[in-house]
Order: C-alpha cells, then structure tokens, then sequence
C-alpha cells in the first residue's frame, strides 16, 4: 500500500497573476514530485499541492523567495490516512 | 446487517458494502428502486445504476458521483441521496411529484476499479486502472475522456498524468458504459455529475470558454441551486461555466451530455472546509450530503418544471 509519511499539503493563495505564474511553473516541475489537488488558475481559487517529504524543503523556499503566501493544510498526510482508516476499521466491527 | 436501516451514512464503505446495501435498499423499495447493471468496468467488476421510476417511457434525469475515485465524499453522499429519495417519496410532496412523472438514475460509483484501488492500494488515486500500452503508468481521467474537444485544452497526452485524457473518445469501458445507456435510453433530461472538492456548481462548457446557449438560464439555475444549499449551513459556492471559474478542460462528461442534447447538465464540486482536501472526515458526509440534496432536488424541479 502507497504510503505518504511526512508529505504535505500546502495551501497557497496567489495574490497576482505574476505569482499565478510562478506556481504553473512549479506545476511543470517533475523532479519534486508535486501533486497539484487544485491547480493555479486565477487569485480567486486557493492552490493545494501535495508535497512529497523530501521535496518540501525546496518548495518551501521556492515559496518564500517569490513571497508566496501559503499555509499547511495537511501537516502529514499519512498521520490522515491512518486516522481515516482506523475510523473505518472501528466502523466496521460495529 | 447491512440493513438500510443499520447501516452508518456517516462512514466511508468499501465497493462491496456500497453494492450490497444497493440490494437492500432495493428490496425494501420494491416498487421504486431496481439496481440494473450498466456494464463491467476495465477490470471486470459491474457498474451498478439505482434507478427510481414508477412508470414506463418516461423522461429521466442522470446524477452519477465518483468518477473521479480518491473524491470519497462524493460516493458517499450517493448512498445517502439513494436512501433520502426513496424514503422520501410518498412523504416529500415536491419529490414524489417529480418521480410520478420522470425517472432517476443513479450511478454511485462511476469507476469501480479506481474505487477500489483507492481502498487497497493508493487512497489517492483519481483515474482509471486501465493499461496504457507502451507506458509503466496506468489509468485515464475518465473525466477527460468523453467525446467533447477530446484531447483538447486541460488534458494530458501524457499517460502518467492524473489528467491523461486516453487514446480515444471513449476509450474508457466505464465512461463508454454510461454513454451506450444515455445514447440507447435516448429520454434523458438532465445530467448531473458529482465530484469533490472545491465548491462550485458549473455547467458547460470546459472545453471552450464560450457561452452554450442556454447560459442564462443554466446560470440561473445553478445560482438558486447554491443558494438553497447554502440556506443549510452556509456553504457557499461559486456557480459558472467550468472554463471560467475553474479551468479549459476537456472531454468532461457534461459537456458530452450538453452537446448530446442534454440541456440541464451541470457538475458540483461538494464541500471545501480547507483543512482536509480528499480527506474529509467521514463525520461530514450526512451535512455535506444534506446541504448538497438542497441544491440537486432544485435542479431536478426546475428539469421537472421546464419540459422541452
């Protein structure tokens, strides 16, 4: 089974359409492994990446070198799907 | 055990909970449920449809949820929808009035194989399990698949994509199944598809920014649709063609179904609380599940009350 232990989610609200910009160009970056859940498409529509644990350090700074505001909507993803997975096995045995 | 009346709407459940409780919902609604197989998915397993009439040859209206597998919220709240129309009609005035004059046909796991890879294997996975010959990579966006601008803006060529679009229209069994039912049934409606997340309620088109036809009337459809869903708990959605409000994408399913003839078509995006992404709680399923019952049972009427 898919394990993603340490990933995160990361929310961003671009403020502009240069900074739109700047996160499509994050989206045609393979080495980094980035999972776009909501793509960048205009300042109205939050941006969700999934980010592998060993990616988020470069993202990170990628983010704070173009003044991307952004937040941590999932701290560790795996942390989640235990959660989830658990309530369903509990769920189950009822 | 599986009982509608034992069983948790306020949980996630496996394919095969899913199936067997459309038995039992069927048995105790006999004279308005039957569960007819649409076809067999890539990997063999059937595709079940709901579907509620009491009568014959009559206009229908189509809603299927989960086309898009790691979206779970969405199939959950088609199980809950299933069990609110039936137990509602003959109680619901607005309901039984529509379905003494149309049918409903609900589909509520649109891509079975995807549905249970996200609960063996990878919870979030979107596509297909398809193979792509030539590729390590499997699956196809069933949602990028359907025969309108196929392989045009907003889909990949590339099979490891998440937005792989397939070698042809329709190359998916699964959204190829739904296509031979609406194409043969030839009386549909409306047509609804239900994914999750993001808040919105679109109509067509996402492979071109042009306006359809029947814009303003879609549009204002859509936003006494989201206004009823809000009146629960203050949801609020963004209502517009899926070009505008999110992005070009194309080979969508309602944008098939407008162009086929469909005039009601429109797609929700179901609830966004910005803190769980694809992994809403299951504690949220019956609210997000009720608030959006708000906004479909508008559609429905407004199908219901705008023949053409």
């Amino acid at each position: 089974q898919r394990l993603f232990v340490g990933d995160q989610v990361i929310r961003i609200n671009a403020e502009s359409e240069e900074q739109i910009q700047l996160l499509q160009a994050l989206e045609t970056q393979e080495e980094w492994e980035l999972e776009f859940w909501r793509r960048p498409v205009s300042t109205g529509l939050p941006v969700d990446v999934r980010v592998p644990r060993g990616s988020l350090e470069p993202v990170r700074s990628y983010l704070l070198a173009h003044d991307l505001p952004f937040s941590v909507l999932i701290s560790n993803l795996q942390e989640l799907l235990n959660e989830e997975k658990a309530e369903m096995e509990r769920n189950q045995k009822l | 055990e599986l009982s509608t009346r034992s069983i948790n709407f306020a949980a996630y459940h496996t394919l095969d909970t899913i199936y067997s409780w459309m038995d039992s919902l069927v048995a105790q609604h006999p004279g308005l449920v039957t569960k007819e197989e649409v076809g067999r998915s890539y990997e063999g397993r059937p595709m079940y449809v709901l579907k509620f009439s009491t009568g014959s040859d009559r206009p229908a209206i189509w809603i299927d949820t989960g086309i898009h597998a790691r979206e779970w919220v969405s199939q959950a709240t088609g199980v809950w929808t299933a069990n609110k129309i039936a137990t509602d009609y003959g109680s619901d005035a607005s309901l039984t009035s529509l379905l003494n004059s149309m049918d409903l046909y609900l589909l509520i796991v649109a891509n079975p194989d995807g549905y249970v890879y996200t609960h063996t294997r990878d919870r979030m996975w979107r596509k297909t399990r398809s193979v792509n010959p030539g590729s390590a990579c499997r699956g196809v966006d069933p949602n990028r698949n359907w025969d309108a601008g196929f392989g045009g803006p907003g889909a990949s060529t590339n099979p490891c994509s998440d937005s792989y679009h397939g070698p042809a229209a329709h190359s998916e069994v699964e959204v190829k199944n739904v296509v031979d039912l609406i194409t043969s049934h030839g009386n549909f409606k409306s047509f609804i598809s239900v994914h999750a997340y993001s808040q919105l309620l679109m109509y067509p088109y996402g492979y071109s920014c042009s306006h359809v036809p029947d814009q303003p009337e879609l549009d204002s459809v859509g936003r006494a649709a989201a206004q009823k869903l809000a009146s629960l708990y203050g949801t609020s959605y963004r209502v517009g063609n899926i070009c505008n409000i999110i992005y070009p994408a194309s080979g969508g399913s309602i944008d098939w179904s407008y162009d086929a003839g469909i005039k009601y078509s429109f797609a929700l995006e179901l609830r966004d609380t910005g803190r769980y992404g694809f992994l809403l709680p299951a504690s949220q399923i019956v609210p997000t599940a009720s608030e959006t019952w708000l906004a479909l049972k508008h559609i429905m009427e407004h199908v219901r009350d705008h023949p053409y």
